[in-house]
Formats: structure tokens, C-alpha cells, sequence
């Protein structure tokens, strides 16, 4: 494995979003991971719709919350295509699911894999590298008041309660950590971003990993 | 300053500004009580962001909304074989 690895040098992760009022991490989550393993595969890389996932996803609760794996399911089973952001953009609240003519261009997934990684966190290195951004729930009460730096401490597992994907890593330092893409804007944390402590399960980063296979 | 970078807007009431100030503070003294475990550059920060005029209360009840699907529907690899591999 490479000491250091991040999709974005590849420019394979779109720019980071502001989910602002809406408690819809779980779709963000969820979304980024389909544009960049779309992306991936050779496509251009592109926004697609947060808002769609967030009025279709029948199994979430839209703004008030839902899982990763449940939006995952839901676009596995339905073979729905996730259109542009700019033709069904975000709204910040929930709305009425918007159905598309066969002919809109959408972004499918054929399948989908969630695994539970704490204590494994080499392998979830593994996986990152082989199929692509990760989305994972942690635990960020502590993440209210972050600016920078590496998160070492204050952030438990087992209250996991917040959707984010895990972008890369970087073990040439002392302390090796995840890079984690958030969706509260650029003005929190590392430019939207956060570093996490790897190889303890820091916040819970490993236990709820899943991703999209396209 | 809060309120100009971070484009905060309150209704005009001056009570419910002084009572989002009172949470501005306690989030101040909260910064200054996780800086004091830093025990190294590199260690995480924390400090005034747009989230500073929350109560922690606030803060998870409006963004932290996710939660797992039951732990039986992800997949646990065998962690021997996975070590042996590494």
C-alpha cells in the first residue's frame, strides 16, 4: 500500500457541498460516492442530484435523517438514474419525489457493498485504493468546534450519527490519518475537510463503511 | 464579526440575540477546554467556526441526523485471514 493516497490528485472527488439546515449527511454521503465512482470508471466527473436521493429514498426520512445503506439499497433496487444536481437541485428541505423521462440522462449503480472494518483498518485502506471514496458514519459530536488538525481525541465509536466519505489517507507523518470529506462548506474545518486518526477506530470511522459499484 | 463572516442573521428581538451570544460564550469557554489536551502541533484544533453560536444540543439535533442500518446487514471480513494476507 502507498504511504500516501487521495482520489482528489486524481481530481475524482467533485467539490464539497453545504448540506446547510438539512440533516441529509446521509444522502451527501451517498451521492459523492456515485460521482466519484462514476468518475472512476472513466466518465467525466459531474454533481449529481442530493435532492433526488433525499425526496426518493423511500426507506430514509429525508432532512430528518436516514443511513447510507438504505439510499444505497434504494438505488440498487429501483435501478433509479441519479440526474445532474442542476437539473434537480438541492433545496435544503424535503420535497415530493420528481420522476424523469426514460431519455434524462442519470447515473445508475449495479450493485452496492457495506462492510463493519474496526480493527481492520488496513484492509480498509485496501478497499478505498480498489473501489473508490468510501462512505462511512461516525460519531462527530466533537466535530462542532474543529478547525484543523489531526482528530486524536474527544471523538468515541458507537454513537455513530453522522454521514461523511473517507477520500484517502496519509501515513508519511507521525501520526497517520483518513482524510474525510464533510458537507458543512468550505468555512468549517480544513477547507470542508477533516483528518482523523487512523488504526484505533477513531470516531468510530471504521465500523459503517459502504460504497457503490458501478 | 461572528455574525459578518459567517452571515448568521437573528430575528430582531434583542433577547434573542443576548441568548444566542450566552451560547456564543459557552462555546468559546468549550474551544478553550478541548485546545487544553493538545500535546502536539499536529493535534486537532478548535476555535469559533459557523457553528459556534449552537448549543451542542442545537448542533446534533440539526446536522448530526444519520444513523446505521442493523449491524447484521454489513459484511465482517475473516480479521485471521486478513492478517495473515497483511
Amino acid at each position: 500500500l502507498p504511504l500516501r493516497f487521495d482520489w482528489r490528485d486524481k481530481n475524482l472527488v467533485t467539490s464539497v457541498k453545504n448540506q446547510m439546515d438539512c440533516g441529509a449527511c446521509w444522502a451527501f454521503s451517498i451521492v459523492d460516492t456515485v460521482e466519484s465512482a462514476y468518475a472512476i470508471k472513466g466518465q467525466p466527473l459531474m454533481e449529481l442530484s442530493v435532492q433526488q436521493v433525499i425526496d426518493c429514498s423511500y426507506m430514509d426520512n429525508g432532512c430528518n435523517g436516514g443511513s447510507t445503506l438504505s439510499a444505497l439499497k434504494w438505488l440498487y433496487q429501483s435501478q433509479s438514474k441519479l440526474v445532474r444536481s442542476s437539473v434537480y437541485p438541492f433545496k435544503s428541505r424535503t420535497g415530493s419525489c420528481h420522476y424523469f423521462p426514460a431519455t434524462e440522462f442519470g447515473v445508475s449503480i449495479k450493485g452496492y457493498k457495506a462492510y463493519e472494518l474496526s480493527g481492520l483498518e488496513d484492509e480498509m485502506m485496501r478497499v478505498l485504493i480498489h473501489n473508490g471514496p468510501l462512505a462511512v458514519i461516525v460519531d462527530a459530536l466533537s466535530w462542532q468546534d474543529y478547525l484543523g488538525g489531526i482528530i486524536q481525541h474527544h471523538c468515541s465509536s458507537g454513537h455513530s450519527n453522522h454521514a461523511v466519505l473517507v477520500v484517502g489517507y496519509d501515513t508519511s507523518g507521525d501520526i497517520p490519518y483518513w482524510i474525510v470529506k464533510n458537507s458543512w462548506g468550505t468555512s468549517w474545518g480544513i477547507k470542508g475537510y477533516v483528518h482523523i486518526k487512523m488504526g484505533v477506530n477513531i470516531c468510530g470511522i471504521a465500523d459503517f463503511v459502504a460504497y457503490p459499484e458501478m | 464579526s461572528f455574525q459578518e463572516i459567517f452571515g448568521s442573521k437573528y430575528p430582531a428581538p434583542r433577547r434573542l440575540l443576548e441568548e444566542r451570544y450566552k451560547v456564543f460564550l459557552e462555546s468559546v469557554e468549550r474551544h478553550k477546554y478541548l485546545n487544553g489536551f493538545r500535546q502536539s502541533a499536529g493535534d486537532a484544533f478548535y476555535g469559533i467556526n459557523p457553528f459556534s453560536d449552537l448549543s451542542a444540543e442545537e448542533f446534533s439535533h440539526i446536522h448530526l441526523k444519520s444513523y446505521p442500518a442493523m449491524k447484521d446487514d454489513y459484511i465482517v471480513p475473516n480479521k485471521t485471514t486478513s492478517r495473515e494476507n497483511a
